[in-house]
């Protein structure tokens, strides 16, 4: 079992630098064990710097920065064990426009191996889906799917509705 | 092992038999504050065994079933299935669908079942073991998810690690 | 001090169902002290249900209504007791573009008694502010200011810049 | 009361002395993620008299000062001022401008002014008492004051109640 744990544990934290430079453009991130010599009952202790900043405790990041760190710990996560579906309710909230671009790629990256239904109110994250369920309370307090629409194939482009439409 | 549909009556703000088709790659959910989004992530948590009344933003367990509205009467019941296709053999199960269902009595006692044979909460979670889909798992990811991550008590963090060992 | 404190929380009781129903639109919202006969030590509870839905505990209320609840408290004990400036980071991110619309409608309400500093990812937000001021990092882990901008007076157009400008 | 100018040297990624000029009406700040802006918001809490160091997002109130960055020494002081305009005499002091300020050492020790004269941190909580811009008072809202205004345990909610009687 140890050994299980510390192959993991080395697997997650080499993936970890590659999702967060991915997500942060570079800057430098690690996950270490608190306790060493008992990896089965060690805390997980994260650190991270964004470009040019000084390695601090996360507590310091801003609160985009720590949505990326967290996201890219995720994704490393599944890179080791993917998760057949995964379900992100409004985690693109506190990211800035070009943030959301890099989190829209990541989910690109890994579509293939697992699932994504993304919950948002950010238009740039909705043209990006593949499919987009309306929910709406037409009847006050009764929810109801409004329709689905197929966003289709990102290299056809969409045919221009007539004007009001 | 792809989520293919998920099914709701009488689940918080879903009075009405729901269906959702889920596809392959990134789907958005969109509406309005309140429209029902998050109950449906809500609803997967729940079907695959969640049991802390808290994780599905209520006080009680019975809270999850439909309240009624200025216009309806509260429901006695709620129920939630999740189909998954199996033809991968993932689940270690002969049939290459998996058809996992939850419902719940306003008086009390949850019912669960696969495949529609009845079955416990144990052969639920013994099922979903190795698939990285526990209830606990890290398949769905809200703000309160992201704060787990990267949270100073990192024992929270330490149970994502061996879930992906 | 006890008729104070009686008649400090009934204006902000009947103030809070005026900032309550301009952000939703209608609905019934409530606040009551738990215990009415010590009403120097008693906790005060909050009920609010947006329209058409049953009243409910907060709990049960998603992100969004969550937020327009608090900041209708908050501006109801405004109305009793203006603060001189006020500070808000990112309280527009779980709102959808309607209800963005209202709280903005609201901060030009009380924008004459009260000066508002407000942090923003949101377009809707950033162009409705009468001055925006940009931060930078152009030196990695230094922050500067980047510019003023005068929005102006609403009604006259602002003159299009040249192009490339 | 309106606030007219923040000065900013030392504080938080605040390297350079760095003026705002605010105005009256809405100003909206702007910038990406992790660029300071919720560092400002820190600042005018902290100039407040704030002496809760999780209040600046920190494990130690020494955090607040620049910690330096790969290309920077740290710096061993923090020095924040908030310059009052005081016309309305709401502030009980003959000047009609108030400046307060509050600076902080590597090595310990606060000191706070009031118009450039030195004074303890207890002669700006009496001055600040009637204005509602008390430390802990509702002037600067982000997601855990949301929380804070809606929670279950509604004695934070109460001290509110208690600011405005
Ligand atoms: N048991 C229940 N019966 C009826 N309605 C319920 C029940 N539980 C929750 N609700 C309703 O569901 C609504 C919240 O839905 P949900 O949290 O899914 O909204 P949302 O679409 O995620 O909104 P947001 O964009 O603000 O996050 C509440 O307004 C509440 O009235
Ligand atoms: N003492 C300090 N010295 C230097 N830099 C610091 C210090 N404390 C915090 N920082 C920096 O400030 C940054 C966070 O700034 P802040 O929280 O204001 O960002 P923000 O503009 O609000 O971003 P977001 O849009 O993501 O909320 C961190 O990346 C951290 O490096
Ligand atoms: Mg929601
Ligand atoms: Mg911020």
């Amino acid at each position: 079992a140890r050994e299980v744990f510390e192959a993991t544990f080395d697997a997650v934290r080499s993936n970890f630098t590659r999702t967060f430079q991915s997500l942060f453009q570079g800057g430098e991130c690690d996950i270490r064990l608190a306790d060493p010599n008992d990896p089965l009952e060690s805390a997980v202790e994260i650190q991270a710097s964004p470009l040019g900043k000084r390695t601090q405790r996360i507590h310091l990041l801003s609160g985009g920065e720590r949505t990326l760190t967290a996201l890219a710990l995720l994704f490393a996560l599944y890179l080791v064990k993917p998760s057949p579906f995964c379900v992100l309710d409004e985690v693109d909230a506190p990211l800035d426009e070009s943030n959301v671009g890099r989190f829209i790629r990541l989910l690109y990256d890994f579509k293939h191996e697992t699932q994504f239904v993304v919950i948002t109110h950010n238009p740039q994250t909705m043209e990006s889906a593949d499919w987009v369920y309306g929910v709406t309370m037409e009847e006050p307090g009764v929810s109801s799917i409004v329709g689905v629409e197929l966003l289709g194939a990102r290299d056809v482009p969409l045919p221009t509705a007539p004007s009001g439409a | 092992m792809r989520l293919k549909t998920l099914r709701l009556h009488g689940f918080k703000s879903f009075a009405d038999r729901t269906t959702f088709e889920f596809r392959e790659g990134i789907t958005a959910i969109i509406g309005s504050n309140g429209c029902g989004k998050s109950n449906i992530a809500d609803a997967i948590r729940w079907a695959l065994g969640e049991q802390r009344a808290s994780a599905m933003r209520g006080a009680k367990m019975e809270e999850v079933i439909f309240q009624g509205t200025a216009r309806r009467r509260p429901l006695s019941f709620a129920e939630v299935s999740l189909l998954f296709d199996n033809q991968s053999g993932r689940v270690p199960i002969p049939q290459t669908e998996l058809d996992l269902a939850r419902k719940v009595f306003r008086e009390g006692g949850s019912e669960y079942s696969l495949n529609r044979t009845a079955c416990r909460l144990r052969d639920v979670q013994s099922l979903l073991r190795d698939t990285g889909l526990g209830a606990n798992a890290y398949s769905i990811i809200e703000a309160t998810m992201i704060e787990t991550l990267l949270s100073d008590r990192a024992e929270e963090r330490r149970s994502l690690f061996e879930e992906a060992a």
